[in-house]
């Protein structure tokens, strides 16, 4: 890992007696080859290396006996600084049914988010409705039908647009008394101008409490493309990043925080619908160091 | 020799950039830009446009040194079997829709195989396709053994004389084991059903990914030997870099690129226009 190479870097570096600003560079070096190995995009890494330099080229760094060990806790500060320090709740209107609206690309894992959403919400004592707004996928209604029926949530299903079904939906949630509604919408690209403008329609009908992007771990150099995109055109209030039970290093969560400056609110870590957790930097932060 | 010099750094270096932003990782970025070294003299590093060239012609060396498998029908009329796999929401199951039209635009009589019987609708979704393409669904019941529906389905391509299989799995997670034995056990199954019949396994890649879809594409080869990849979803930004380091590393070539949700969003992959496209 970092630390190791680290190790090495300064190793061969210190038998030139006190180490300097410039051996420094040598050192970054390898902190930018290790954020780029770990799909932090390229920009991202620019800046956030130049946080570490600052720090880098100061006597804690300079003066001490491990100084590689003192660059990797620096870059893992930094990381965590970025990632977000600070826990960030869902927000939640109390008196008419809120929505919390899911976007994000194709197969990110919004649907099943949605329902993994839903079990959170019932353990936290609300009463969810599952918005069933994808009315493009084959068989994407019958998808989240079966998600809800297994945790006894209940799913409404529309017919017409997504649009449609989400201005119904709230009809029904006001009558059935159910808070929140959740909107699982359909994968679309950033760049597909028609389908952004349906959820920027969505939006202004909907008033969502809360806009989530479902964002996938294992996405490369593309996330900050999709990310900013997204919140510009809808002000995300959020992120959930999916598939952290894999071993993608999960990069994508440096720049999508880094860019977009809205917080993870949670991770995705499984299939099954417990496997839901609230974001952790300091644990982010690990894993992207490898 | 001074002009040389200014002009080749930055050039060199937004050439690297450019190639870490299309996902081909910072070390065969490097490698690229370190063999652009040996290849060209001081010189040519000044021309721009000679120094582009000259990187897609090693990009392309690495990409032309496989080539797809055939497609077509297979002349002993055997069903030729199509094994689709790969991680969580990379297009399997949309590609095999995509697939099967095209098979029977040519003429083909396509079976599918609902081998995912675990995620929910994964079925349901199979069949909204087979009926849009006309090709016969070969399914269990949600929870069935993956592996019974595949043997399944072998028995019904022969039995019904169809010149293609194509085999639908759950999407997975190359480090989970349990289900990566379950996908040796579905490999198993169709080898030793059809030994020697003409057998592909494609790992379904979306485009999107990062470095980690290498070591997919390890896990995933380790595994059943794959014989073709498919680049799903290069109708977005992203640049799908990773598949040259998959094609350097793992020599497995690409069969086609997804382009879209629709029926006839699946091409055939041309490394020319894969290799243009990084550079625009
Ligand atoms: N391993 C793992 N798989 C996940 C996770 N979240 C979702 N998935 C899987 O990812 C795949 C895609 O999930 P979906 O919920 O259908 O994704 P989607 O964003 O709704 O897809 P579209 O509606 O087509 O855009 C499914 O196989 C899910 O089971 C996760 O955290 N871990
Ligand atoms: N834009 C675009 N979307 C695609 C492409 N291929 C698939 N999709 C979309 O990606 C999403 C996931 O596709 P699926 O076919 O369900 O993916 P999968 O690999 O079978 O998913 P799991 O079975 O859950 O692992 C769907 O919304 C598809 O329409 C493509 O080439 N371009
Ligand atoms: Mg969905
Ligand atoms: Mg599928």
């Amino acid at each position: 890992g970092l630390a190791e190479r680290l190790a090495l870097v300064f190793k061969r570096l210190r038998g030139h007696g006190r180490l300097t600003e410039e051996n420094i560079i040598e050192a970054l070096r390898e902190v930018r080859l290790a954020l780029l190995e770990a799909d932090v995009n390229f920009k991202v890494v620019k800046g956030f290396i130049e946080r570490v330099r600052e720090r880098a080229v100061g006597r804690e760094v300079l003066e001490s006996l491990t100084p590689g060990q003192q660059v990797v806790k620096v870059v893992y500060e930094e990381l965590v600084g970025v990632l977000g320090s600070t826990r960030v709740p869902l927000a939640y209107a109390q008196d008419s049914p809120s929505a919390l609206m899911l976007v994000g690309l194709h197969g990110s894992g919004k649907t099943t988010t949605a329902a993994k959403l839903g079990r959170w919400l019932l353990s936290e004592g609300r009463s969810p409705l599952l918005v069933a707004a994808d009315q493009t996928r084959p068989a994407a209604r019958e998808q989240l039908q079966i998600l809800g029926n297994s945790l006894g949530l209940p799913v409404f299903v529309g017919t017409g647009t997504s649009l449609q079904v989400c201005q119904e939906s709230r009809a029904v949630a006001k009558e059935r008394g159910h808070n929140p509604l959740i909107l699982d919408t359909s994968g679309r690209l950033h760049v597909d101008e028609p389908l952004m403008q349906e959820l920027v329609a969505i939006k202004q009908a909907m008033c969502p409490a809360e806009i989530l992007m479902v964002a996938d771990a294992m996405t490369g150099q593309d996330a900050v493309n999709s990310a900013l995109r997204f919140d510009a055109d809808l002000g995300l209030t959020g992120f959930v990043l999916t598939k952290l039970d894999g071993d993608a290093r999960g990069g994508a969560a440096l720049s999508i925080r880094s860019v977009t400056g809205k917080p993870i609110k949670f991770v995705g870590v499984g299939e099954k619908l417990d496997a839901l957790e609230p974001f952790h930097p300091d644990r982010m932060a690990s894993r992207i160091l490898g | 020799l001074f002009a040389a010099n200014a002009g080749s750094a930055p050039t060199l270096e937004a050439l690297e950039e450019l190639l870490i932003a299309a996902d081909l990782g910072p070390i065969v970025a490097g490698q690229i830009i370190a063999a652009l070294h040996q290849r060209l003299g001081r010189r040519d590093l000044k021309e721009l446009r000679h120094v582009e060239e000259t990187v897609k012609e090693e990009i392309l060396s690495v990409l032309k040194a496989t080539t797809p498998p055939p497609l077509s029908a297979d002349p002993d009329a055997r069903p030729r079997v199509f094994l689709f796999l790969g991680v969580n929401g990379s297009g399997k199951t949309t590609t095999i829709g995509k697939f099967a039209k095209r098979l029977i635009d040519e003429g083909g009589k396509v079976i599918v195989a609902g081998a995912d019987t675990f995620r929910a609708a994964a079925i349901e979704q199979l069949q909204v396709w087979g009926k849009r393409v006309g090709a016969h669904v070969v399914c269990h019941q949600a929870g069935a053994d993956p592996s019974a529906v595949v043997f399944d389905a072998l028995q019904a391509a022969v039995a019904r004389q169809a010149t293609h299989l194509l085999i639908d799995t759950a999407g997975r997670l190359h480090t989970k084991r349990n289900l990566m034995e379950e996908l040796k056990k579905i490999h198993r199954v169709i080898s030793r059903q059809m030994p020697g019949a003409p057998y592909e396994r494609f790992m379904v890649l979306d485009a999107t990914s990062g470095l980690n879809a290498l070591a997919q594409a390890r896990e995933f080869h380790d595994a059943v030997g794959l014989t073709g990849l498919v680049l799903t979803k290069l109708d977005g930004t992203a640049k799908g870099g990773i598949v040259v380091a998959i094609a350097q590393h793992l020599k497995v070539p690409i069969a086609f690129v997804g382009l879209g949700e629709g029926l006839d969003d699946l091409q055939p992959f041309s490394p020319e226009a894969f290799t243009d496209a990084l550079f625009v």
